[in-house]
């Protein structure tokens, strides 16, 4: 059987909620190690990867690895009646015909229980490599957030380029050009208000901002994210859970004509 | 405007 609990349920409604714009029906693998989703969007432009280690949990128990196929739509609105301070507790047998969650808050004395039912969901796996990339920038997630949200009036699309000058979003459209550059800037004492940047090598590629601004989403799951980008490759956009987990976003570059 | 890759011609199956 598959039981687990996490005391902080809240990192779990937001990791739903980090992805359920990009894909209707997912599957939730689970192991011995921890619980993972790696699924693509279905204009299959974006791929999400999301790791959250069995460490996270206060009680982790997976006899043999199974898939959870659900709808996320519908795990959204169960996950609407979780109160922030609410510990999680998901249960499955080995069949994994349904989930149970519950959601229990020992201050109020509430407990919620919900039996989900599962879906048997094919999905592609995709063989992502393990790639060195050119450029690795980290920087504050809600400065990445505002950048891409207000870039979005300028345009549809966004170029995203790494040089010794700092790291530059530009979008063009009928009203002209924005540009916005983010320089390395190490001064705060806080290292999550940090912009680091480590480049070997200049690139520029082009994103669809459509999707830059649903991999906002994941924006509370973590203050930092991290842009790794190499010459005509997929962007990789990651936003760290702690020393427990991630979700990473894959975007595929748009070409010049 | 640029086209839109395909991640799949990136990334093979497995």
């Amino acid at each position: 059987m598959f039981e687990a609990r996490l005391a902080n349920g809240n990192i779990f409604k937001m990791i739903v909620e980090s992805i359920r714009e990009l894909v209707v029906d997912v599957n939730i693998d689970c192991s011995t190690e921890e619980l993972s989703i790696q699924c693509m969007d279905s204009a299959h432009v974006a791929l999400v990867s999301m790791s959250l280690s069995q460490s996270a949990f206060d009680h982790f128990r997976c006899d043999r690895s199974l898939s959870l196929g659900l709808n996320l739509p519908n795990v959204s609105k169960i996950f609407k009646m979780m109160g922030r301070d609410d510990t999680m507790v998901l249960k499955a047998e080995d069949s994994a015909d349904k989930l149970m969650l519950m959601f229990e808050n020992d201050k109020s004395g509430t407990i919620a229980d919900f039996e989900l039912k599962l879906m048997a969901i094919e999905a592609e796996q995709l063989g992502v490599p393990d790639t060195a990339y050119k450029c690795s920038i980290s920087m504050p997630s809600s400065e990445f957030q505002r950048i891409v949200r207000d870039l979005q009036v300028m345009g549809d699309t966004c170029k995203i380029s790494c040089t010794k000058e700092g790291l530059k979003f530009s979008a063009t459209g009928q009203i002209g050009t924005g540009n916005i550059l983010m320089r390395q800037n190490v001064a705060s004492e806080k290292e999550e208000d940090h912009v680091t940047i480590d480049m070997e090598e200049p690139v520029e590629l082009n994103f669809a901002l459509r999707y830059l601004n649903f991999f906002t989403k994941a924006t509370p799951l973590s203050p930092t994210v991290i842009l790794k980008m190499s010459p005509g490759l997929p962007i990789v956009i990651e936003y760290p859970i702690e020393q427990l987990g991630h979700v990473k976003y894959y975007l595929a570059p748009k070409m010049e004509e | 405007t640029p086209m839109q890759n395909d991640l799949s011609e990136f990334f093979a199956m497995v």
